[in-house]
């Protein structure tokens, strides 16, 4: 079984002086949990 | 057959060397070598397949430490299985496992399942003698505290446990993910071609999506008999481009993971899409082999909002683990046996009352649950 997730996530415009873009902290084979963060971006 | 030939001499000798009437002596003994035999050579045979899998599996781990990319690769066996029954054969195996074992019986099961499929049998949260029957265990909750969820609020959780196959942004025009090198499917058909996916008007698609990507729009071009038997919302490339800031994670669950499904932020529900198609394995094998795997098999796809913007989660059945089970809408049943030959039926879609907030779900929450057959 796979799950599959689409959905909208933060980016910053080009004259923003913090970025504040989504990204994401895993990378392609990681094992991961539920409950462990996918991706992250600043406020 | 070296060991069933080996088998089937001895017991002629024994034949022989028995004579008259002890030779009905010997052919008792015979057939008494015979059944421990045939389980012996099954087993084996099981071994065999096993190790093969295993090797197979290492090679591909090899090979993707190396920075090589598996490639899209349809052969016979990946045709073959569009042959067989296999919703019947996934519910049959529903039946099989639903069936209770004697509590004695229990640990001895659980544990052998936990060992060929490396699940941690201390997160379970009852012991083993209270899971009745395999299907009953394999759905299986934790015990609180084994899966903490990340306190930080500008973060985007889990929802499943597994192993991460794909993740990005959808930059191109039709908005494709890739399955592997080679073969990508677009997001519109896996989600419904109703969904509010953000996407913005594309004038240059056709230089946009052509290039070394055999995308779907090249493979329908190539293949009239393809096209003519796969479902309506496979075959056209959507003539839009995804709004900036849409991503994709694409999460495999193996067969001892913990398969329930939980929230990933805090969101609102509005839209259930149930899509009844096959149900092909979703191993590595099929994704290398078989051409729009996540889109062919069967599927409920959530759809809402949150706080960010657009949310959708897409829960994709297998031929072990067919039927999605949502804990938001319990009279929903999937992997029923099918009436009609063609899988081109259109989703049956849910809208979520009262219209305009639907379901609230908070981050962690439980959605819902992958069972066996």
């Amino acid at each position: 079984s796979t799950v599959v997730l689409v959905f909208q996530a933060p980016v910053s415009s080009a004259n923003e002086r913090m970025p504040s873009d989504f990204k994401f902290c895993i990378e392609r084979g990681d094992r991961i949990r539920m409950g462990e963060a996918l991706g992250r971006w600043h406020d | 057959s070296t060991f069933f030939r080996k088998v089937q001499s001895s017991a002629a000798r024994a034949s022989i060397n028995g004579g008259g009437g002890g030779g009905r002596r010997g052919s008792s003994q015979g057939n008494s070598f015979f059944v421990p035999g045939a389980t012996v050579g099954t087993v084996l045979m099981l071994g065999a397949l096993h190790a093969r899998r295993l090797y197979d599996d290492k090679k591909i781990e090899e090979a993707r430490e190396k920075g090589i990319e598996l490639e899209f690769h349809p052969d016979v066996k990946a045709t073959f299985l569009s042959f067989l029954p296999l919703r019947t054969i996934s519910r049959f195996w529903g039946f099989l496992t639903s069936v209770e074992y004697p509590i004695w019986l229990r640990p001895h099961v659980y544990n052998a399942w936990a060992r060929a499929f490396h699940s941690n049998l201390e997160e379970a949260a009852l012991p083993l003698e209270e899971y009745a029957s395999l299907r009953h265990f394999f759905v299986r909750t934790l015990k609180e505290g084994c899966r903490p969820i990340d306190s930080d609020p500008c973060c985007l959780i889990s929802p499943v446990d597994g192993t991460v196959l794909r993740f990005g942004e959808l930059k191109e025009a039709g908005a494709m993910i890739e399955q592997v090198k080679g073969f990508s499917y677009s997001v519109s058909s896996l989600l419904g071609a109703k969904s509010f996916l953000p996407m913005t008007a594309c004038e240059n698609i056709q230089q946009e999506s052509g290039g070394e990507d055999k995308s779907m729009g090249d493979e329908t071009q190539k293949s009239w008999w393809r096209v003519s038997l796969a479902s309506p919302k496979v075959r056209a490339i959507s003539p839009e481009s995804p709004m900036k800031g849409l991503f994709y994670c694409v999460i495999y669950l193996k067969p001892g993971d913990y398969h329930r499904i939980h929230s990933p932020v805090d969101w609102n529900v509005l839209v259930r899409r149930h899509f009844s198609g096959r149900l092909y394995p979703l191993n590595e094998r099929a994704m290398r082999t078989i051409r729009n795997l996540y889109v062919e098999n069967e599927r409920v796809v959530l759809e809402g909002q949150w706080q960010e913007g657009y949310m959708a989660m897409a829960a994709i059945g297998a031929t072990n683990i067919g039927s999605i089970e949502l804990f938001v809408e319990p009279t929903l049943h999937t992997n029923r046996p099918r009436k009609k030959l063609l899988h081109s039926e259109p989703p049956e879609e849910r809208v979520y009352e009262p219209e305009g907030n639907g379901i609230m779900l908070k981050k962690g929450d439980e959605v819902g649950a992958f069972n066996m057959g």
